[in-house]
């Protein structure tokens, strides 16, 4: 899950 | 779902259809494209990493608002992004490309192959294309950077020759997305019932609008994986050139993905 830090957070953020 | 497929796909690409076509023919002049040939081999990777990196970006807005993909389990959301997000934007590229030409919107105007090719080798002293060329100078420290570049060129160009319409392209972006054949999926049912109502979509919204053979016209699969096996290739190669480039010289995705 680390691994993949930066596509866990787009994926947890709304709509940019 | 078509509804949905296209809507996703327009909300989240960085430039209409419509201003890239009315922009086709704004290319660079010589004097620009010797500044791009000019940089470092490492500057053109990371310029290069950090454009890759913004339409990724978009892929991703792009699977969020597709119908069902948020409802995977982020294992897989994962899973098929690291596989296909590259997938996605080459097969988007067609959009911003001019076949005639041989062209690629590239930051802001229309430039081809002969544009990036310090990612194969080192930037020249700014002379003329024609007098570097064939002399042992040249010679190219990453010759398969250019095989690559080619080949996306020619990619585009055979995908631009279907003359696809946005809705075509989304579905075909869609597609390349929900992909129940990636390996490591959780839930592949999950994934391949997504697949299956996007595939009936499409071949409805085909024959509606009596495009049917646009199927068989389609570059096989393996073609993009190939591409992005070359591209995983010649960034290993690039590293072993430059082994004291900080990681933090590629955005921190592009790292993550490749």
């Amino acid at each position: 899950q680390e691994k993949h830090r930066i596509l866990h957070k787009l994926l947890q953020n709304g709509n940019s | 779902l078509t509804q949905n497929v296209l809507k996703s796909y327009l909300e989240t690409c960085a430039q209409r259809t419509e201003e890239l076509q009315r922009r086709r023919w704004e290319t660079f002049s010589s004097q620009e494209v010797c500044a791009y040939q000019r940089q470092s081999m490492a500057e053109m990777w990371q310029r290069c990493a950090g454009r890759l990196t913004e339409a990724i970006q978009q892929v991703v807005e792009f699977a969020k608002r597709l119908q069902g993909f948020m409802d995977l389990c982020q294992h897989d959301q994962i899973v098929l992004l690291k596989a296909g997000a590259l997938e996605v934007v080459l097969v988007g590229m067609c959009r911003a490309f001019n076949a005639d030409n041989r062209t690629v919107f590239f930051e802001g105007k229309y430039g081809g192959t002969e544009l990036f090719r310090a990612l194969g080798r080192a930037g020249d002293s700014g002379r003329g294309r024609g007098q570097a060329e064939g002399t042992a100078s040249d010679e190219e420290l990453l010759p398969g950077c250019h095989d690559l570049i080619s080949s996306i060129f020619d990619f585009a160009q055979s995908l631009c020759a279907l003359h696809c319409s946005d809705s075509e392209v989304a579905f075909l972006c869609a597609l390349v997305l929900l992909n129940a054949s990636r390996p490591w999926l959780q839930e592949q049912a999950k994934v391949a019932v997504l697949q299956g109502h996007l595939e009936v979509a499409f071949r409805l919204l085909l024959r509606r609008t009596q495009r049917e053979e646009l199927l068989a016209r389609l570059p096989p699969a393996g073609r993009l994986r190939a591409l992005c096996s070359q591209h995983l290739e010649q960034l290993q190669a690039f590293h072993r050139l430059h082994p004291g480039l900080l990681p933090a010289a590629f955005p921190p995705l592009y790292r993550e993905l490749f």
